[in-house]
């Protein structure tokens, strides 16, 4: 079972639509996915149009239900964990709780059921919430909008990744950055992938959780019908199966299919 | 003094880009600005050149130094009280302090220093350091790109208003949204529009915070320029002052000086 996490707690990256698209396409592949909506936002529920007030992860984080009573089947293969907007009180309510960093391992290590692959969605901070998906997940992917601002946070990622892998979690790897909302006709998208590149080929080879770090082939263009598709609660797939978006995120799905962190 | 905090719990939607190009281009019209960095992730301050490690909002929020040390001048008119990576603790480092969301009140009370305009930028969370923004301002500034999403999270950001204004502060009005990455040729950009034109009117008149909030007349549209401007530490106007971003921005201001929230 392979468990990613899409973290950045920059705003506005394409976590949200990574997260829901990049779980239907490897649903789509005939893989059993799991999506955990992690964000108080509960974005990734309503694009796939789950309305909130039903059992959410807040229940499973702060009332310790069995994560199996607030999982859905959205389609063949695809399942949902929806959040909830309560969500937001959770930094404040698990202030005081022991190990509440690893509030969802214990859920998901206490699940029977068997997914090829559980993604989850992260809010843009790196509160208690990330915390806890960066402590039971191998994989952490970091969809990233190539603009002044994207290059200015990751080392602030990449160290409490580091926290993390050191305390709570040793297996935890950065698995890779995705271009996301990619403009091939602006200078500006060029310059900062170049950085980028610079960047995370200054750590290869050290012994930190990025040192396999690595810029996704697939880069997502942008597309405004990933902008509308969640107004149908619909993924790409179903919204728009042979538009940009759906082609990128197939390949993207593809390319995490073949390159496994080797654990 | 208009105190005006520029806030929207959704990720990635300009609040940094409005916060420091509005105060720029009122400070270009003469007005004696400050602008706030109270976002963790420092953008604000990145995107004027100021570099961190400097005396900033977090030594007056955690260690009670007045707000004049941490100021600093930027340009004619202009001043910036920067932001530091430290604050991504405030959360829990404040959460046991008495009155914790009116600090940043009590600092701007106990300065001497006269402005025209204090503008303070957010991070996106409605968390405590948003809530000293709205525990100290008169005036509350939405930006939102008009995206599904936008419309799905305004309910909550005019919730927490409410609350602040029955207990922290009952001054606090919301002004206006203002729709940013503005793209003219896509159908959804106008359709979200409308839906949120919908959404104001109908709690016009009622006594509620949000019962003026308009849209403002001024859309900043999508412009590759506002993004290209903080890799310079510049504003939008030293660094293209003709381009269709600053344009937005000197009407967006116009349009600011004219309206008040009658208090
Ligand atoms: N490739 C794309 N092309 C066009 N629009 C996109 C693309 N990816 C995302 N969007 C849109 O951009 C906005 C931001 O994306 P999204 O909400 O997925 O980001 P996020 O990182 O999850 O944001 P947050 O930080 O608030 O969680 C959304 O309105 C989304 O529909
Ligand atoms: N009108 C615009 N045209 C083009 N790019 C823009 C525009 N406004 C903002 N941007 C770019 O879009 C990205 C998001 O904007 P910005 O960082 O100001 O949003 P934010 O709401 O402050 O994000 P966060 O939630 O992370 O604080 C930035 O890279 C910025 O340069
Ligand atoms: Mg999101
Ligand atoms: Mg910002």
């Amino acid at each position: 079972m392979r468990k990613i996490a899409i973290l950045n707690q920059k705003g506005g990256v394409g976590k949200t639509t990574t997260a829901v698209n990049l779980a239907a396409a490897l649903a789509g592949m005939g893989k059993k996915v799991c999506l955990i909506d992690l964000d108080p936002q509960a974005h990734a529920s309503a694009h796939l149009g789950v309305s909130l007030g039903i059992t959410s992860i807040y229940d499973v984080l702060v009332q310790s239900k069995p994560i199996e009573q607030a999982r859905l089947q959205i389609d063949n293969n695809l399942y949902l964990v929806p959040s909830d907007i309560n969500l937001a009180a959770a930094e404040v309510e698990l202030a005081g709780v022991v190990g509440r960093e690893l509030l969802l391992r214990d859920a998901l290590d206490n699940d029977s059921e068997d997914f090829d692959y559980i993604v989850i969605d992260c809010a843009p901070s790196l509160g208690v919430l990330s915390l806890n998906a960066l402590a039971c997940v191998h994989e952490i992917l970091i969809p990233l909008q190539p603009h002044y601002f994207a290059l200015h946070g990751l080392g602030k990622l990449f160290e409490t990744t580091g926290l993390v892998a050191r305390r709570l979690n040793s297996a935890v790897k950065i698995l890779g950055v995705i271009v996301t909302l990619f403009e091939a006709n602006t200078k500006l998208g060029h310059e900062v992938v170049t950085d980028l590149q610079e960047f995370l080929e200054k750590s290869q080879g050290q012994n930190v959780p990025w040192a396999n770090a690595k810029i996704f082939q697939t880069k997502i263009r942008r597309n405004i019908k990933l902008a509308e598709c969640p107004s149908y609660g619909k993924s790409i797939f179903s919204y728009a199966p042979s538009c940009n978006g759906a082609e990128d995120y197939i390949k993207l799905a593809q390319e995490i299919e073949i390159k496994q962190v080797s654990l």
